[in-house]
């Protein structure tokens, strides 16, 4: 179980350090492990160097930073081991438009493999959606469910849908 | 597509039978705020098997059951049914398609089924041992909890590598 | 100063309520000492209720509809004690659009009598705004300040700025 | 306008001295992510005396000066000057203008300094006594911290009535 345990550590660490930098644009991502001894019971730390900066802690990272860092971490797991369906709640709440469209350009890429339901108040971030599932509460503290699939209605753009 | 559809009956905001199709691909899930979205979320993890209230933002397991509002009364069981595809037999079960359900009464007493046939929670745990299916900073990224997959605690984190090995 | 106290808290209980109608258009907001005989060490807890929703603890809220009761409460607190300035770093990340709208014509009020200083990246809450200051890292790792003086330069539109 | 203006030397990313001058009314301050916004705030609580490293995101107190890019060598000092109008008498100083000034050296020792006077730190927490300036959940709600002034800890909110009264 070491030897499994380090193979996909070994793994993740490589594919943080490439989702990281298609994430922000270059830099380096990196993971450590705390007590390199006792690789079953050590902690792992993560590292982070948005491009031109200084590698440092994850602390000391801005709130977008960590959304993206987060996201980058996310992903390497799922390229040894992706997860059948993955739901993302408002996770790209702190992104500005730029991370937002980077982002966006991955998930497309990871939805090949697995799918996704994600929850968000950014029209940026529905355009990429392949079905558009709304819920209202036209009575007052009752949900209720709508479905606007957008196969079935090209003629509603999707920033019709959130208003 | 992996999970096909959700039914929500009493289970929080969700007074009135509601039912989602998802597809393939990226589902948006779309409502302004307090509609009842992350109370969706919270409903997949809970029919997976789910059992601290915290988790599901409630104080005690009931208070997923749906507790009223100005003009109705409140419920006295949440019930919720999660369709399955398992087309690439990804779960350990020889069908195409997996129905779990999960009920919970005033009482505090859960009652989960498989394809309708009742059955234990660790049952349910057996189905998805070692999957990763519904678990936190691995499937599921709840609202405000980044911070869960790049958490502090060195000994949270080794959960995302276990589960990819 | 129990008295000063009470009287305070009374007026904060009035505000917040007032506050809380305006920001959800509608339902109750409601303070709660915890331990009404001991006034200066009772905790003090807050409930909400949503437009047609049952009262209930902020716990149960949503994360927008927490957003907004946070500035329905420092809100009320500014109505009898403002504060010469005030700065929000992005307390709209989880608000949807018609709440950033309400929230919006709030603050409009509010900087009557306090100075704002608010971070975001939603170019509907920029539009509000009477200056505009910007922050740029054209050097990697290095942050430089922009000014773009809204009065300066009335041709720039808000969300120009933003990109 | 109450906070004229702040000019930062040499804290965390502000590695060249900029200035900010803000206006009464609303100032939007923009940029994309990592660009130094919440520095800003940072700079602002810390220059109004804070003294917890944790609550400026920083580790001990000289990781606020700033420590080097690929390109640029780490700075051994952090300045900050806030200017503060007092023309409403606000403060207990018989002056219009309030220049505030905090200085910190790699060796962790902090200077203080009101209109180019070198103070106590007791003298600024004499000058904003019981006004609220600079305090979390009340002048300043940082990013991601909305729990603040909703603290489940009951005795966490009695500080913003304290504060009015
Ligand atoms: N047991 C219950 N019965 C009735 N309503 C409930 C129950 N539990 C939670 N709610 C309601 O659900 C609402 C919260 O819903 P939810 O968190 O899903 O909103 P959301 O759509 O995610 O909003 P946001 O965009 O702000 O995140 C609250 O207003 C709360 O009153
Ligand atoms: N002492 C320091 N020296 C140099 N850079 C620093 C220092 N401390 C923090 N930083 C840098 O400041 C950046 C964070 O800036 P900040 O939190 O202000 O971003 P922001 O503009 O608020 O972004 P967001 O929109 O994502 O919230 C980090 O990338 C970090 O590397
Ligand atoms: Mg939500
Ligand atoms: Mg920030």
């Amino acid at each position: 179980s070491e030897e499994l345990f380090t193979a996909s550590y070994n793994q993740i660490k490589m594919n943080f350090h490439t989702m990281f930098r298609r994430l922000f644009g270059g830099g380096r991502g990196e993971l450590r492990l705390m007590d390199p001894k006792n690789v079953l019971t050590s902690g792992i730390d993560i590292l982070a160097q948005p491009p031109g900066k200084k590698l440092e802690r994850i602390s000391l990272l801005s709130g977008g930073e960590r959304s993206l860092t987060a996201v980058a971490l996310l992903f390497a797991t799922y390229m040894v081991k992706p997860s059948p369906f993955c739901i993302l709640d408002e996770i790209d709440a702190a992104l500005d438009d730029a991370n937002v469209g980077r982002f966006l350009g991955l998930l497309e890429e990871f939805s090949r493999d697995s799918q996704f339901i994600i929850i968000t108040h950014n029209k940026k971030t529905v355009i990429g959606a392949s079905a558009l599932l709304g819920v209202t509460m036209e009575e007052p503290g009752i949900s209720k469910v709508v479905t606007y699939r957008l196969s079935d209605a090209p003629s509603m753009p999707a920033s019709a849908a959130l208003s | 597509v992996f999970l096909k559809s959700v039914e929500l009956f009493g289970f929080k905001s969700f007074a009135d039978k509601s039912k989602l199709m998802f597809s393939g691909g990226i589902s948006a899930l779309l409502g302004p705020n307090g509609c009842g979205k992350s109370n969706i979320v919270d409903s997949i993890k809970w029919v997976l098997g789910e059992q601290s209230s915290k988790t599901l933002r409630a104080g005690k397991m009931e208070d997923v059951i749906f507790n009223g509002t100005e003009m109705r009364k409140q419920l006295n069981i949440a019930e919720v049914s999660l369709v399955i595809s398992n087309e690439e037999g990804y779960l350990p079960m020889d069908v195409s398609e997996i129905a779990l359900k999960r009920r919970v009464y005033r009482s505090g007493e859960s009652e989960y089924y498989i394809n309708n046939v009742p059955v234990k929670l660790k049952d349910i745990r057996e189905l998805f041992f070692d999957t990763g299916i519904g678990k936190s900073a691995y499937s599921i990224l709840e609202q405000g909890k980044i911070d869960q997959i790049l958490s502090h605690r060195p000994e949270d984190r080794r959960y995302i590598f276990e589960e990819a090995a």
